[in-house]
């Protein structure tokens, strides 16, 4: 049967005047190679998590996108991610949330589907098992970004400015 | 947050989904996008999704599996139950964001009820698209 793809690389408010042509053209770029290394997966016959893994890890791997490499920070300045992946076939589904050191989330949440009885693993007992699985693990560091750097304190700066947790809306952040 | 959905050679769909969340985030925030049904979903028999927007609102009205049983049981086409969750469901609640979705046809729908949306697709065809605003 024929083929597809589709990716996201977030949404949310954005402007053309956020960002400058080369960190467009840097956007364009990384997505366009994500879709067709994915593409080419399908095309080679694999299985459609292999082609969901492949372009969601160069998504991860670049500090562009709000995943592994380039996440946003938590208000205590880590890093805590999540990811989670489903096949149509069996309705079989697996997931992971709030880890810290696993260096791609969306191939712990494969294990979790494959390897595991279960659907959904979090934090520490999520990191135990990537560890069991011989996933490569790695410092929260290595996810750190100044761009949400200078986020998180914006962000900080506004939740102090607030006067009710209720009114406390967040701006763009708010988006996944 | 990221996303892929794809159609295989063996006609399965499959979806993933993988986030840092939201900035300053605490308590132990999780968002939408680990939990099957409201941030990632895929059934053959329907469509794939995987969601990006503000996480409480995706969990709260179960995107990705609404647009799949709209699907299923409502017989709407995979553009139209999308972009019904998306600009007539959840934006009047208040939930922003978008969604990429395909079916077992090959068909791809990317809706997003904010000014952008990170988003690429290669179809049934191979017609390549690649966007960011609206």
């Amino acid at each position: 049967s024929s083929v597809a793809i589709a990716i996201h690389g977030g949404a949310g408010t954005l402007s053309p005047d956020d960002m400058t042509d080369a960190q467009r053209a840097e956007y364009i770029s990384t997505l366009q190679t994500a879709v067709t290394e994915g593409y080419k997966v399908l095309l080679a016959g694999e299985p459609g998590e292999a082609a969901v893994i492949r372009a969601i890890q160069i998504m991860e791997m670049s500090p562009l996108f709000n995943a592994g490499i380039g996440a946003v920070y938590t208000f205590d300045g880590e890093h805590e991610l999540d990811a989670s992946i489903m096949n149509g076939r069996e309705l079989n589904a697996g997931a992971v949330s709030g880890v810290k050191t696993i260096k791609s989330p969306i191939m712990a949440a494969y294990r979790v589907m494959t390897e595991s009885p279960h659907v959904m693993l979090s934090a520490e007992g999520a990191e135990a098992f990537a560890r069991q699985q011989a996933l490569e693990m790695v410092d929260n560091t290595l996810f750190n970004t100044q761009r949400r750097y200078e986020a998180l304190q914006k962000a900080k700066a506004r939740m102090q400015s607030e006067t009710s947790a209720v009114e406390w809306r967040q701006g763009n952040e708010r988006f996944g | 947050t990221v996303g892929a959905v794809v159609l295989d050679k063996q006609g399965n769909l499959v979806a993933g989904t993988s986030t840092g969340g939201m900035t300053a985030k605490r308590f132990g925030r999780i968002g939408d996008s680990p939990i099957i049904g409201a941030g990632t979903y895929a059934d053959n028999t329907s469509c794939a999704v995987s969601a990006t927007g503000h996480g409480e609102y995706f969990i709260r009205y179960h995107v990705a599996s609404d647009i799949c049983a709209r699907m299923k049981y409502a017989k709407m086409s995979l553009h139209d139950a999308a972009n019904t969750v998306i600009h007539d469901v959840l934006l009047p609640a208040g939930g922003t964001g978008g969604v990429i979705a395909i079916d077992a046809g090959g068909n791809v729908a990317m809706p997003f009820n904010t000014s952008g949306m990170y988003r690429a697709s290669i179809d049934k065809h191979g017609n390549v698209s690649i966007g960011i605003y609206k």
